[in-house]
């Protein structure tokens, strides 16, 4: 495992989406994780359809909330996703399946769930590409930067109620941060190891709509649900690329 | 301690000041006098609370005024949480699949 990883500085993160009041982060963050696997397995770039996802679902209302596994079941079940140019996102479903209009721009092999290790996680991230996880949210409405270090009691990480994409992971330069943020406190003396995480609630909001959290600890229950979709084509020269430090 | 003889909070004047900055920045406005007063009292909490969250977290976090600063948690739960998820998923094993390639 690397001592950091960065998956956006591979381009193969597409640009922060907003789900605004549609609770899609389910398929946002399945739509994510197949756009990134399929950029670092092909080494193309692809933008795919949150809407083909919510439309076509089998479990009907999509901005009531969903499962990753669904979506990666709409994707095999359809043949691959349309483009977010062709089949855009509308911000509610709209139950009416269009996927057959659309060409397909991306398609998967399967989908698996990593196991609950952290350390395994973060290999699998570095030698993979991302992957989504579940988390629970509480301390995100407030949060506007850094990493945050949460206990069981500030964050439960058995309740996890949001879906995001796992982009990278990292260590903070000592004493990032907690000077500035308490004077009063001495700096610490360790450095902070951290998860980067894509959100779906805008640019605007977080780190440039990305946040972090304490890597090694189960915060928020980032263990609880790793799962990643499987992009293999039958190249006759794979792509490889490596996380970008 | 020292940090709160420094940054006391937001005195109402400070919270009102913050609070039009808040509308003014994610542009928002109330329908009637009621509202506005149930949002700014609303935005007084989460503020508190965002205080409260950084004194408590233990990393190098910031929490402070933010789109969702106007909402209640019980608001913010239902507009952007995965509602059919939340706290529960279907019984599944954890050996399902692999995240070794070659045992796939």
């Amino acid at each position: 495992v690397p001592a950091t990883c960065d998956w956006r500085k591979a381009n193969v993160i597409s640009p922060v989406k907003n789900q605004k009041s549609c609770s899609c982060c389910w398929a946002m963050a399945a739509a994510g994780n197949i756009e990134a696997q399929w950029g670092i397995k092909t080494g193309q770039p692809v933008e795919v359809s949150v809407q083909e996802l919510l439309d076509c679902g089998r479990c009907g209302d999509g901005c009531r909330g969903g499962f990753v596994w669904d979506a990666f079941i709409t994707v095999l079940n359809n043949s691959g996703l349309a483009s977010e140019e062709d089949y855009p996102f509308q911000g509610a479903v709209r139950h009416k399946c269009q996927a057959k209009k659309h060409q397909k721009v991306a398609w998967i092999q399967d989908f698996i769930m990593l196991s609950d290790n952290e350390q395994r996680i973060a290999r699998y991230l570095a030698t993979e590409g991302p992957i989504t996880v579940t988390i629970n949210k509480k301390l995100l409405q407030g949060y506007t930067h850094g990493v945050i270090r949460a206990t069981e009691t500030t964050c439960n990480p058995d309740y996890v109620d949001h879906v995001v994409l796992l982009v990278g992971f990292g260590k903070t330069k000592s004493p990032e941060g907690r000077q500035a943020k308490d004077a009063s406190s001495r700096p610490h003396r360790h450095s902070t190891p951290y998860w980067i995480l894509k959100n779906s609630w805008g640019p605007a909001w977080g780190e440039k709509g990305y946040f972090r959290l304490h890597r090694g600890s189960n915060a928020c229950g980032i263990t609880k649900y790793p799962i990643t979709a499987r992009v293999a084509l039958p190249a006759k020269k794979p792509h490889q690329v490596s996380c970008p430090p | 301690d020292s940090l709160r003889v420094q940054n006391p909070g937001p005195r109402p004047l400070e919270l009102k000041e913050a609070f039009t900055l808040f509308q003014i920045q994610y542009n928002r406005s109330y329908s009637n006098p009621a509202e506005y007063a149930r949002r700014l009292d609303i935005f007084a909490q989460n503020l508190a609370r965002a205080q409260r969250l950084q004194e408590e977290d233990l990393g190098t976090a910031e929490f402070g005024v933010t789109a969702f600063s106007d909402l209640t948690e019980e608001e913010f739960d239902q507009l952007y949480g995965n509602q059919r998820a939340a706290g529960r998923a279907p019984n599944m094993d954890r050996k399902v699949g692999s995240d070794e390639r070659e045992e796939s």
